[in-house]
């Protein structure tokens, strides 16, 4: 389903080059549920924010599904993202004066799915994260973590085929945190849902099958459970 | 030196209430350095913006340094803001379109120092959370964890009597996060830095002295290490 092959991502700031990623390549399978964990700078949300296809790699290959996406445009970019691919970002990017269920609705409008069932499918989704109470709260009115979760909430409103979270409960109490962790992994056993997850917390990266280690814009080591 | 007696904070939304403070009494003395931990939504966030004289209680008091600070005006809050408290907030906050040493050099123009020597200031800071090499980077140019870092860095430059930090280890890899720690820890042995830290974290609440557990807007327990 996903591969990349010897991907780099070189970021060029005046006579100054940043490698954020040096060559990696990775294979996850449909179904599966991989975390991602490494130091701070290492790389992570640049990797997935080509697996995201929100960029593209400065050279080496991703393949995705079967099609070279490498050098796809943004058009092209924005509509396999709308269609297959969920992203939890890791400062959320909520819209600033927006009430939390259009928030979750935002995606299904993309997908041109009628007003009644987008309502009912954002309210659904947003009492499965524990804030059917925040529906018309604005992002300045909910917690950090309420805002994460918003963005889980809409990450996850069109059933894509694959989510990428990056560092999902990074603002979420253990309890808060495992619930979210119980819902993805329902998601993941009841629809087969890809899972690519960014965590600093061993706690959480313990929900996921395998542990893809990071270190300097490489792969370090992988460990299997 | 931080006294709240039965501080409450209501948000009122049409005809709803949103009651996030429902009576908190707490006493931190000058040099304490004090964790909060709780579920998300419980208060946390509320509470640290009323004691960093960023937001006001609906009632109760709020006595900072003996004078009560609880029904001050915008200017005279941040008069005590910009003197005695360094804020680290959970969502960052840093300019849009600033490189990382400006941001930080930010406060130190508040205060009035002189142009050298807030460069000097803000680059030494920026190397004690290991940025160093980051400092021309504007924030769309920077790691999530290195966002946070620059935010932690700004909050300490002007050496306050007071730091508030919200989750500042929510984006760090384990040993970034120690890091931290460690500097909190030695300008708290050095100066004296009074620390009111929320975290979620066990293992970062553990470098702390006391732990107050914070639920639905009260205080629920309190421990002492
Ligand atoms: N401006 C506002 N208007 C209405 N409700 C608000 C507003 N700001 C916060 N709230 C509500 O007040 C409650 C407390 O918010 P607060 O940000 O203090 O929680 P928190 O403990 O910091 O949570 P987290 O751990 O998720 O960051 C939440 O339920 C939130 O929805
Ligand atoms: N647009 C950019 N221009 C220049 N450098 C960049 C840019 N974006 C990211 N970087 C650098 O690339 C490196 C990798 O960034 P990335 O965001 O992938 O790290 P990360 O592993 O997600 O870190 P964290 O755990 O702190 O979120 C960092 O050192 C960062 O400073
Ligand atoms: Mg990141
Ligand atoms: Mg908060």
């Amino acid at each position: 389903m996903i591969t990349l092959e010897e991907v780099t991502k070189v970021y060029v700031m005046g006579d100054v080059e940043v490698h954020a990623l040096r060559g990696i390549s990775l294979h996850v399978e449909a179904g599966e549920f991989v975390a991602v964990m490494g130091p701070s700078g290492s790389g992570k949300s640049t990797l997935m924010n080509i697996i995201g296809c929100l960029d593209t790699p400065t050279s080496g290959r991703y393949i995705l599904d079967g099609h070279d996406v490498s050098h796809l445009d943004e058009d092209a970019l924005a509509r396999i993202r709308n269609k297959r691919i969920g992203f939890v970002f890791q400062t959320f990017n909520l819209l600033p004066r927006t009430p939390a269920v259009e928030q979750v609705e935002l995606p299904l409008i993309y997908a041109g799915v009628p007003r009644g069932e987008r309502r009912r499918r954002a309210m659904d989704m947003l009492a499965r994260v524990g804030l059917a109470d925040r529906a018309r709260h604005h992002p300045t009115e909910l917690s950090g973590g309420q805002q994460q979760r918003v963005a889980i909430a809409r990450a996850l409103v069109t059933h894509p085929a694959i989510l990428l979270a990056d560092e999902p409960t990074g603002n979420l109490d253990t309890q808060t945190g495992e619930e979210i962790m119980r819902l993805f992994r329902s998601l993941h056993e009841e629809r087969g849902l890809t899972i690519i997850m960014v965590t600093h917390e061993p706690d959480i990266a313990a929900w996921a099958e395998r542990i893809v280690h990071i270190r300097d814009g490489r792969i370090e080591r992988e460990e299997r459970r």
